[in-house]
Formats: C-alpha cells, sequence, structure tokens
C-alpha cells in the first residue's frame, strides 16, 4: 500500500492511499485503503490521515477519521491522536500498520507497529527525510 | 488565512515482505530512490503554489508508477494471480472524497479516484461499475502483463504453497 497527505501553503490538507492488497487474498476483498475514514481521510479542521497495514483492523477502528475525531472534540494534538491509534488501541486486536498524518501546522507524524516501514517527509525549508523504519 | 503557511509533505510505500535487514544494498538502493522520485513529484507541486490536492496525487501516481511499490504496476496478486486495486483521495477543504474498488486494468488508480471525486456524483466506484467509468473518462489502462512483475509471482507462489494470505509490508502472515 501506498500514500501521501499534504499541506499547502494556504493550509489546505489532503490525503490520498493506492494499494493492491494482500498477496493471494480472496478476490474481492477490500481493505482501509478506499474506505473513506479507515484508511484515508482529510478536514481541514483536524488533519490528513493515509494508513497502510492489516486492512481489517483499520476498518473496524475507523482509524483514519478517529485521529481526526480524537484532534477535533477532544482536543489532542496530531501526535497523541495517532500515537493513541496505532500504539494502544490497533494492538489490542492484533492491528498491525502503520499510518502517515499532517494537521494545520508543524511536521507531519510518521506512526507505525510493525517493521518494514518505508516512508518520507519534507517540510518548507527543511531537509527531506527518506527512511525505511525497523 | 491571513498569510501564507508552510507546507508539509509525507508518504508511505509499504514495500515489500523484505525487511530492512533482509535488503540487499541494490534492493534498498531501488527502494529509497522510488521515495525520493515521488516526494520529489509531491514537492513540485508544494513548491510551485500548488494545492495539497494535487499533491498527494502526484506523489501516489510516481509510487504507482514504480514496481518495487504495492500499487499500480507492482501490486500483489490475488489468490486466482490477478490483481485488483483500491485507491481514495480526499480533499481537507471541502470534505470532497472519491474512491476506486477492484480495478483490474486501471493504469493509476489515484486519478480515477480524483476523477469520481469530481466528476461523478458519487464517492466510490466499485468493479466493472468502476472499470465502465474509467472507460467513460478515457482513464489510460494496461494488459494484466504491465502490472505483474517476477517478485509479485514468485510471493504469490509462496504464499499458495503456505496457504497464507500476507500483507505487503512486513514478515507477518495472516490467514
Amino acid at each position: 500500500t501506498v500514500g501521501a497527505v499534504a499541506r499547502d501553503r494556504n493550509g489546505n490538507l489532503a490525503a490520498a492511499t493506492s494499494t493492491g492488497g494482500m498477496t493471494n487474498k480472496q478476490p474481492g476483498r477490500v481493505g482501509d485503503a478506499p474506505l473513506i475514514g479507515a484508511g484515508t481521510y482529510a478536514s481541514n479542521r483536524s488533519c490528513a490521515v493515509s494508513a497502510t497495514g492489516h486492512g481489517e483492523m483499520f476498518i473496524r477502528l475507523t482509524v483514519a477519521r478517529d485521529i481526526a475525531a480524537m484532534m477535533e472534540y477532544q482536543g489532542l494534538d496530531l501526535a497523541a491522536a495517532t500515537y493513541r491509534k496505532v500504539h494502544e488501541e490497533l494492538p489490542r486486536i492484533d492491528g498491525a500498520g502503520g499510518v502517515i498524518a499532517v494537521g494545520a501546522e508543524g511536521a507531519p507524524v510518521l506512526s507505525f507497529n510493525s517493521e518494514g516501514m518505508y516512508r518520507a517527509a519534507q517540510c518548507e525549508g527543511a531537509a527531506p527525510i527518506i527512511a525505511i523504519f525497523e | 488565512m491571513s498569510g501564507a503557511v508552510d507546507w508539509a509533505l509525507a508518504l508511505h510505500g509499504g514495500a515489500g515482505t523484505i525487511l530492512r535487514e533482509h535488503l540487499s544494498p541494490e534492493d534498498e538502493t531501488r527502494y529509497r530512490a522510488g521515495l525520493e522520485v515521488a516526494l520529489a513529484a509531491g514537492r513540485a507541486v508544494l513548491e510551485a503554489g500548488g494545492t495539497a490536492l494535487d499533491a498527494v496525487e502526484e506523489t501516489v501516481t510516481a509510487l504507482e508508477e514504480n514496481p518495487v511499490f504495492n500499487a499500480g504496476k507492482g501490486s500483489v496478486l490475488t489468490a486466482e494471480g490477478a490483481v485488483e486495486m483500491d485507491a481514495a483521495i480526499m480533499d481537507g477543504a471541502s470534505l470532497d472524497a472519491g474512491a476506486v474498488i477492484g480495478l483490474r486494468r486501471v493504469r493509476n488508480p489515484v486519478r480515477l479516484a480524483r476523477q469520481v471525486m469530481e466528476h461523478s456524483p458519487h464517492v466510490m466506484l466499485a468493479w466493472q461499475g468502476a472499470e465502465d467509468f474509467a472507460r467513460h473518462m478515457g482513464a489510460e489502462t494496461m494488459a494484466l502483463e504491465w502490472f505483474v512483475t517476477g517478485h509479485r509471482s514468485t510471493q504469490l507462489a509462496e504464499a499458495r504453497a503456505a496457504n497464507v494470505v500476507s500483507l505487503d509490508h512486513s514478515d507477518g502472515k495472516y490467514g
């Protein structure tokens, strides 16, 4: 699965996700990537999120929208909201994977609970980060 | 908005069952280069004052075009040996969204997702309906052989032999 989140100079946010799914999956299986609110979500009121991982778990926890909702209704910052979802709630149902997210200000958040995560990020005026995280 | 804010961009490319410790230096170079190309595609949009929506579309398209990542060309294979690709895009300013499911021939699913968002009254189109919409919109399509790589064929053979379904980004197996 691949995806991107962005904030432009007008402060607008967007997210996109694309995937081939899981190897040897049953034809017709749908993961979280195309489900708005599960693997992909964006709102200028909170954040933009794109997810990768075991899709069924991300669907059950409506991961992307829930991160946004925690910011909107609870006032959590982006890092705290993603940490709670990826490191506290997903592991409770054996949900492996992670998210990338960006809010109205600051650097993107790269959060994951499994290995082999390929990531890149950059903010205006800063050097790019390109990494394979263990 | 009283003034310009700093742009920001992030991308992910959960790129295979190969963990870093098992990557050859050549493979790691290929993956890093792919990430860099995709980052550059989105960065070019944002540096030029373009929209976040255009930036994520261009970034994801670059990843779909690179066979090392599991999307577009290089997608993993279903139990039948086909590709079934899904994509979504969302605009945080308007809350508009578009998604496509089960594409087998469309070259860049994320571009079609945006067309669903902008040129249909729907949020999501699936399988034959999505393919019909793609044809109506003039989306570029490719033969199955264009999407399938040797690495993905090997992965499928191994998954079939082990009778498992596997994620694209770790050694974790889920059956």
